[in-house]
């Protein structure tokens, strides 16, 4: 999984 | 939520807490870049655009929140409140030349061409050098306040727990995110030659002032 564009971190 | 994770987010709460208290205690920012805060507020701000429309939890919500209010406030000490305290004259750091390679490169490499998605990309840049005014500052002065130094540390500290965060989440989620990744990585480097005197030096209950 390439989790761009979710940004869960801070 | 792993916890390099937790303990990353929580190794940059503290150190911005410290700064805070360093200020209100001596009623004084001496040492404390103020570019280097004024870049930290525009790194939150840029990042957190989505405060409202991408909700992912109440601890991302509020940790966003005191991120923001904390960068805010600290700006406000330096430039309004203890202004007179602030050490101007040291705090020459050229900003266009963090700020122009920054916006190109967001521009030239970032996930998807949009407004929200390349402010998210210049955030990531832009804190992985927002450092260096403060780190040149204190190469001009030559030395640091011990609270300012345990600032510094638990500053670099917290990403470079993100990195363990980060390959414990390629390994158990196949999660990655490259331009997080490498900009953690050069922003850890930065703090490298710090910690080395921070170990040597501050721990060793010396103030850390350079030859």
């Amino acid at each position: 999984k390439n989790a761009i564009s979710t940004h869960d971190e801070l | 939520m792993n916890v390099f994770r937790i303990l990353g987010d929580l190794s940059h709460l503290l150190a911005m807490f410290l700064l805070l208290v360093k200020i209100w205690r001596s009623k004084s920012c001496a040492g404390i870049s103020g570019k280097s805060q004024i870049l930290f507020a525009l790194v939150f701000t840029t990042r957190y655009l989505d405060l409202f429309s991408n909700f992912i939890s109440i601890y991302n919500t509020v940790m966003k929140v005191v991120f923001l209010l904390c960068a805010y406030v600290t700006v406000y000490m330096i430039y309004w409140k203890f202004r007179k305290t602030f050490d101007i004259e040291n705090d020459t750091f050229r900003l266009e030349f963090l700020l122009v390679p920054v916006i190109g490169l967001s521009f030239l490499v970032n996930y998807s061409y949009t407004p929200t998605e390349v402010l998210w990309t210049f955030s990531i840049y832009l804190e992985s050098v927002a450092i260096l005014p403060q780190l040149f500052m204190i190469s001009k002065t030559g030395e640091a306040e011990t609270i300012t130094t345990h600032y510094l540390f638990f500053l670099g500290l917290y990403r470079a727990l993100y990195l363990a965060n980060w390959i414990w989440r390629y390994q158990t989620e196949n999660f990655y995110d490259q331009i997080s990744v490498v900009s953690g990585v050069v922003q850890t480097i930065f703090y490298c030659d710090f910690f080395y005197l921070y170990v040597t030096k501050v721990l060793k209950g010396k103030k850390l002032s350079l030859p």
